[in-house]
């Protein structure tokens, strides 16, 4: 059984291919975007950046091989959230293409030009008002899926974009969860091994709060440059948050009082326990949220190096 | 080697061919 906005029965590829085009633009897309050059990849395609052949904009299309995806459905679910999840910290939707005979899926979406947070992350320091106020930014967003019993179930930094203006937006919808209602719960591991909650690396029934602790490790991310365990292995890493639960966090006594409090609301292992968006909004710590347009500097080093 | 870090931080649905 699949994971999708409602819960999929198993379609077969003909229902996903109808279903892709169903969702799609009529129009050959390969006339209308001029591809500019390659931005980066993931499991599920490549990313580029292009232009419209009509207008004077850049935009950023997924493309993805359809032969090779493991989960089509899924990708029926990042188009129907794209398209009606409209939110100022959610990457901006505007087309998507079936390229039939090239059996390819194009979707196109806004460009951020300033890059992934995790080349910021890894290439430079940041303080805890520019933590905070990546955190508060990402926080209304994963408010405003969760209000609408969505879960994200990918939060890291490579899916947080970022705008030259300090502007800070979720990405890759393509493996949300759609909860049929507040008590409704999931079981298939979905995410990236090491942002992976404890309920979620033991196999249990989760829910929303599983953004929650994605969110504390991409902070530490931002602390650190990288989060608990990636120099291990995939499997040993999931092993030790499965048995170790909250990571240590490297030279914790520096972090203000504030921040390791909204840490340890974020990576609280009993689900109930855990803190809510709710909560987190109106948490001590994003009262230290620094301009987002400090964030400049750092996107302009980490282009840099 | 570089090629297995980057493959680190792929998502995975259900499970990974490392499971």
């Amino acid at each position: 059984v699949t994971d999708g906005m409602a819960k999929k029965k198993n379609l077969t590829d003909d229902e996903i291919h109808a279903g892709l085009q169903r969702l799609a633009s009529p129009g050959d897309a390969s006339s209308k975007y001029q591809i500019q050059k390659k931005l980066g990849s993931g499991a599920s395609g490549n990313v580029c950046m292009a232009k419209p052949v009509d207008a004077d904009a850049v935009v950023a299309i997924k493309m993805m091989d359809l032969n090779n995806q493991p989960k089509k459905e899924l990708l029926i679910t990042e188009i129907e959230v794209m398209k009606d999840y409209k939110h100022p910290n959610i990457v901006n939707f505007l087309d998507c293409y079936y390229l039939s005979e090239k059996q390819e899926l194009w979707v196109v979406m806004e460009y951020l030009d300033g890059g992934a947070l995790t080349d910021v992350v890894t290439e430079t320091i940041m303080n805890e008002g520019q933590i905070a106020a990546v955190s508060r930014e990402c926080l209304q967003a994963l408010d405003y899926l969760h209000e609408k019993h969505c879960i994200h179930r990918d939060i890291k930094s490579d899916n947080v974009l970022l705008g030259m203006n300090g502007t800070v937006k979720l990405t890759d919808f393509g493996f949300c969860a759609q909860l049929s209602g507040d008590s409704a719960k999931r079981q298939t591991m979905v995410g990236t091994p090491y942002w992976m909650a404890p309920e979620v690396v033991s196999r249990k029934h989760y829910g929303k709060k599983v953004d929650i602790w994605s969110m504390g490790i991409m902070i530490i991310e931002m602390l650190e440059g990288e989060p608990p365990y990636l120099n291990e292995t995939p499997l040993k890493a999931i092993y030790r948050i499965a048995t170790k639960g909250k990571p240590d966090i490297k030279n914790a006594e520096k972090l203000s009082p504030e921040l390791k409090d909204f840490l340890d609301r974020c990576l609280e292992v009993e689900v109930e326990k855990r803190a809510d968006t709710q909560e987190l909004l109106q948490h001590k710590f994003l009262t230290k949220a620094r301009p987002l347009t400090t964030l400049r500097p750092l996107i302009v080093a980490a282009k840099q190096a | 080697k570089k090629r297995f870090q980057r493959k680190k931080r792929y998502t995975i649905v259900g499970s990974a061919y490392w499971m």
